[in-house]
């Protein structure tokens, strides 16, 4: 899940570096990739306050990846009107202190989510079906799963 | 029966799946 979703997020283009688990785990890429999904929502504001001079700083990245956690939890409590299931809710320490990709992998996939609902889903899932069937065989589970653990 | 080759069948899975997302009705934009 976690490759998978790491290809699709390298087409979004973010000036933080994207090219492997570790380079994700401070967030700064993924807080970029929903600044573009929903500008709106993921505001400016809220992107400035996700520290770009990360380095190896433990405390730093926890904190950044639980705004953006929190910000994708409000985002489909208030704006999609559901909650997301306790089961897919990442543990962020284990993507802060080990940088376990599949935590991560949960993280990617609630912002795939965000992503096939969001106003310009159009554009991100034609994005998706250039992708090789293996590669969209994996999309389609994840937004499956998403989609069987909605609860409004 | 059509001799369906199985990449071509999990290439129609996809795309179903796909165009009926793009046909889904999202939450409640504000």
């Amino acid at each position: 899940l976690c490759d998978s979703l790491l290809l699709w997020l390298q087409t979004f283009n973010t000036t933080a570096p994207c090219r492997d688990v570790q380079e994700l785990t401070n967030g700064v890429a993924m807080a970029q990739v929903l600044h573009q999904i929903d500008a709106a929502w993921f505001d400016e504001p809220w992107l400035g306050r996700i520290k770009e001079d990360v380095s190896d700083n433990r405390r730093i990245k926890s904190s950044n990846l639980k705004k953006i956690l929190q910000q994708i939890m409000s985002y489909y409590h208030e704006y999609l009107g559901q909650q997301i299931s306790e089961e897919l809710v990442p543990d962020l320490s284990q993507i802060t202190d080990h940088s376990d990709p599949t935590e991560l992998g949960r993280l990617l996939q609630l912002i795939l989510g965000c992503a096939v609902h969001c106003e310009k889903k159009q554009e991100h899932i034609q994005n998706i079906m250039t992708f090789e069937e293996s590669v969209q065989h994996v999309i389609m589970t994840a937004i499956q799963e998403l989609m069987s653990k909605e609860t409004l | 029966g059509a001799n369906t080759k199985s990449g071509s069948s999990n290439e129609g899975v996809l795309a179903n799946f796909f165009n009926s997302l793009l046909t889904r009705k999202s939450g409640c934009p504000m």
